[in-house]
C-alpha cells in the first residue's frame, strides 16, 4: 500500500507460493474460503499444491514461531464468471477465527455502497517508499459513484467495478496488494465490496481507485459456498 | 550417506499383483529404507511394496514387467523396483542392466539364453546373471553394452544400442522438463532422492512439487536453473549439475506458439513487448545487471525470450516479470497484460438473453470446454439447492439456468473438481446492463467485525 499506515485487518489474507513468497492479497470471507483476483493465478485449473494462505499477523514475514500466525494449504482454486475476475480458493481446513483473524461479510445482492461511505484497503505490498515495509499497512478512502468515476477517470465504469473517491496525496493499492479487499463499514460490519485488482500505477493522486464490485457477484459466491 | 533406497524407483500409490503367487508374498515389518536394504541383499528380490498404513513390505520376485503381473492402484501402498529392471538406459558398460528389451540394434531378434541353437555359446543362466529369456544382457562387459545372440544364424551376435541414461533423453532449452533417469552429478557424486532429506535437508519435497517431476533421485531443474542438477549423497557437497547431452535439433522455441499479446497459463510463452510492471515502473533489460544483480542472462538461458527489458517469465513464476529499475524494487509482476480469452469459445452462434433463463439450446460445454452433466443425475442436489420441484425442461446435459444465475446458463461439469461451472455462451447483443439495487435489507451475523483499538496503542 503506498501511503496509509500500518493497521488492523484481521481478513486480510497474504498468498504465497511454493517458495514461500507473498505474491497477492486476498480476503477470508469464510473459514475456509478466500476471495482473490484471477490476475494472480496461472490458470482456473491450477495445481496449488504448495501454496499456502496465510494470516493473523501484521508481518510480511512473521518469524516461524509467531503464536498468531496461521498458514493452511490452498486446496482448491474456483474461477468466478467470465467478466468478474474473481477467484474463490478453498482452504484445506478451516482457520480457528480469532482476534487477529475474522471473516468480513459479503454485501446483499447487487447492492450499491452509497457514495462517501468509509472504506479501506489494506495488504503487504509494495509501499513506493512511504514506510513500513514488511508490516500490514491500510488506506482510508470514500466510496464514490459509478457516474462521477466515469466523468473523473475519462473511461466507462463498468457496473461491476466500484470506485473510491480521488485524494490530493498518493495513497493507493501496489504491487503485492492485488486480490486484497476493499473493505466497507455499514451497520456497524466491515462489509467486503470490492477486490483490488491491477491498475495502472500506485496510489496516483487525484485519480479514483477502480475495484471489482463484490456485490454483483454474491449469487456466484454464495453458489460455490453451497455447492 | 547413500540410501538403500537409491537403487530403487518408486512407483506411488500401487501394489503389484500376481495372480498365482499372491501366499508368496510375506509381509515384514520394517521401516522402508530398511526393507531396501533386504531386498538389495537378496538376487530374487527384484521389487517391493511398502504399505504406509501398516508400515510393512512385501519383498517380491518380480517386476511390473513380468509376465501374468498386473499394477493396482492402492492409495496405502508405494512400489519399489529396482532400477536395473525398470529404466530403459544402462549406466556405465550396461552390466547390471536388467530390463526386458530383446532385439538388436539392427533389428534381429534376440536368441534365449538357455537355448544354444542356432548359436552355441558358454552361457548358462543363473539366478545371478541375470541371463532370463532372451533380454539383452552384458555378461561379459562389453563395453559397447548388452548384447544378445541373434535368431539369425548368419549373424552370431549383435549390439542391442540401449543408450547411456545420460544420452537417452537428451537436455532441450534449460532441461526443466528434463525426465530422463540420470542419477549422478557431473563430478561423479550420487544424487540424493528428492523424497529424503538427508544428508541435505531441502525444500523441494515432491508432493509439494508434483508438475516438477521430482522422481527419485534423477537429476531435474526444478527452481529455473541453467540446467537439471541434485542435492548430493555427499555430505559436504549440497548440490551439484548433472551431465546430460544436450539436444541436437533446434531448441524447441516455435514462435507459432508464443503469444505476443496477452498471456496463458503462467505466461512462460509470453513474448510481447510490455517493458513496464503493473504499476508502471520500467524494467531493468535482462542483459544488465544493474540496479539488480541477477542469475537470468539472456546467453543462458535461450528459450525464454529474454529480450531487451520486456516481462517475461523465465522462472515459472505465476505471470510474466521483470526486474525494475527501481533499486528498492527487486522485481514486479506484470499484471496489467490480459490474459488470453478462454480457449474454448460458444460452441455456436447460439447465443441468450437476459440472464439466460429462457435458454433452450443444445451448447453441453462449460466456457473450459469440460462436457456437461445430465441434470437428472444431480435430481436430488438440484432440488434441495432450488427448494424447487424439479424442472421439467432440465432435459439431457445441456446448458441451463434453473436458479435464474445471474451470470447466464451453467451446468453441473463431468469434472469432479469442478462441481458447476458457466457454459460457453454468449450474452445475445453483447453485455447489458446490470440491475443494481440502492437500497437493500442489510442484516449481518458475527462476520466484519474487529477489534479497534488503535494500532498505535498495540507493541
Amino acid at each position: 500500500i503506498v501511503g496509509g499506515l500500518p493497521g488492523n485487518s484481521p481478513w486480510t489474507v497474504s498468498l504465497r507460493n511454493r517458495q514461500g513468497d507473498h505474491f497477492c492479497g486476498g480476503s477470508l470471507v469464510k473459514e475456509n474460503w478466500v476471495i482473490s483476483t484471477r490476475q494472480c493465478f496461472s490458470s482456473c485449473d491450477a495445481d496449488l499444491s504448495g501454496y499456502e494462505a496465510v494470516m493473523g499477523t501484521l508481518f510480511k514475514n512473521p518469524s516461524p514461531q509467531d503464536p498468531d500466525k496461521q498458514s493452511v494449504p490452498i486446496s482448491r482454486i474456483v474461477c468466478g464468471p467470465s467478466d468478474s475476475s474473481l477467484v474463490m480458493l478453498k482452504l484445506e481446513r478451516p482457520v480457528t477465527l480469532n482476534s487477529r483473524v475474522a471473516v468480513i461479510c459479503l454485501p446483499p445482492e447487487r447492492y450499491i455502497v452509497p457514495a462517501e461511505t468509509k472504506c479501506e484497503i489494506a495488504g503487504w505490498g509494495d509501499t513506493r517508499g512511504t514506510g513500513h515495509d514488511g508490516v500490514l499497512k491500510v488506506a482510508h478512502f470514500q466510496v464514490m459513484s459509478n457516474e462521477d468515476c466515469s466523468l473523473i477517470s475519462r473511461t466507462k465504469v463498468l457496473d461491476n467495478d466500484i470506485c473510491t473517491k480521488p485524494l490530493p496525496l498518493e495513497i493507493g493499492a501496489c504491487e503485492g496488494d492485488y486480490g486484497g479487499p476493499l473493505a466497507c463499514l455499514t451497520h456497524e460490519c466491515w462489509v467486503l465490496e470490492g477486490v483490488i485488482i491491477p491498475a495502472r500505477g500506485c496510489g496516483r493522486k487525484k485519480q479514483p481507485g477502480i475495484f471489482t464490485r463484490v456485490s454483483v457477484y454474491v449469487d456466484w459466491i454464495n453458489k460455490v459456498l453451497k455447492m | 550417506q547413500r540410501s538403500p533406497i537409491n537403487d530403487y524407483e518408486r512407483f506411488k500409490g500401487v501394489e503389484l499383483v500376481h495372480p498365482q503367487e499372491e501366499s508368496r508374498k510375506d509381509e515384514i515389518k520394517a521401516e522402508v529404507h530398511v526393507c531396501a536394504k533386504q531386498c538389495s541383499e537378496l538376487v530374487e528380490c527384484k521389487a517391493f511394496d511398502y504399505n504406509w498404513n501398516s508400515h510393512s513390505c512385501r519383498l517380491l520376485p518380480w517386476t511390473e514387467h513380468s509376465a501374468r503381473v498386473s499394477l493396482l492402484r492402492n492409495v496405502h501402498y508405494d512400489l519399489y523396483q529396482k532400477k536395473d529392471y525398470v529404466r530403459d538406459c544402462i549406466v556405465g558398460n550396461g552390466e547390471t542392466y536388467r530390463g526386458t528389451v530383446s532385439t538388436t540394434a539392427k533389428n534381429k531378434t534376440c536368441q534365449q539364453w538357455r537355448v544354444k541353437f542356432p548359436h552355441d555359446h558358454k552361457y548358462t543362466p543363473t539366478a545371478k546373471n541375470g541371463l532370463e529369456e532372451n533380454y539383452c544382457r552384458n555378461p561379459d562387459k562389453d563395453s559397447g553394452g548388452p548384447w544378445c545372440y541373434t535368431t539369425d544364424k548368419n549373424v552370431r551376435h549383435q549390439l542391442c544400442g540401449i543408450k547411456k541414461c545420460e544420452d537417452a533423453v537428451c537436455l532441450s532449452c534449460n532441461g526443466e522438463d528434463y525426465r530422463g533417469s540420470v542419477d549422478r552429478t557431473e563430478s561423479g557424486r550420487e544424487c540424493q532422492r528428492w523424497d529424503l532429506q538427508s544428508p541435505h535437508m531441502h525444500p523441494y519435497r515432491p508432493e509439494k512439487y508434483p508438475d516438477k517431476f521430482l522422481d527419485d533421485n534423477y537429476c531435474r531443474n526444478p527452481d529455473s536453473s541453467e540446467r537439471p542438477w541434485c542435492y548430493t549423497t555427499d555430505p559436504d557437497v549440497e548440490w551439484e549439475y548433472c551431465k546430460i547431452t544436450p539436444c541436437i535439433e533446434k531448441q524447441r522455441v516455435i514462435a507459432a506458439n508464443k503469444t505476443p499479446h496477452c498471456f496463458k497459463e503462467r505466461g512462460e510463452d509470453y513474448r510481447g513487448r510490455v517493458n513496464v510492471t503493473t504499476s508502471g515502473i520500467p524494467c531493468q533489460p535482462w542483459d544488465s545487471q544493474t540496479p539488480h544483480k541477477h542469475r537470468f542472462l539472456p546467453e543462458k538461458y535461450p528459450c525464454k525470450g529474454l529480450d531487451k527489458n520486456y516481462c517475461r517469465n523465465p522462472d515459472g513464476s505465476e505471470a510474466p516479470w521483470c526486474f525494475t529499475t527501481n533499486p528498492n524494487m527487486r522485481v514486479a509482476y506484470c499484471f496489467q497484460i490480459h490474459r488470453c480469452p478462454d480457449d474454448i469459445g460458444p460452441s455456436g452462434p447460439e447465443c441468450y438473453t437476459d440472464n439466460g433463463e429462457l435458454y433452450a439450446g443444445k451448447v453441453s460445454k462449460t466456457r473450459k470446454g469440460i462436457p456437461c452433466r445430465n441434470w437428472s443425475d444431480k435430481l436430488d442436489e438440484l432440488q434441495s439447492f432450488l427448494d424447487l420441484p424439479f424442472p421439467g425442461y432440465l432435459d439431457n446435459n445441456y446448458c441451463r439456468n434453473p436458479d435464474k444465475d445471474s451470470h447466464g446458463p451453467w451446468c453441473y461439469t463431468m469434472d469432479p473438481n469442478t462441481p458447476f461451472d458457466y457454459c460457453a455462451i454468449k450474452q445475445c447483443g453483447g453485455e447489458k446492463p446490470l440491475s443494481l439495487k440502492n437500497d437493500a435489507n442489510i442484516e449481518f451475523d458475527s462476520c466484519g467485525k474487529r477489534s479497534e483499538r488503535a494500532f498505535s496503542k498495540a507493541r
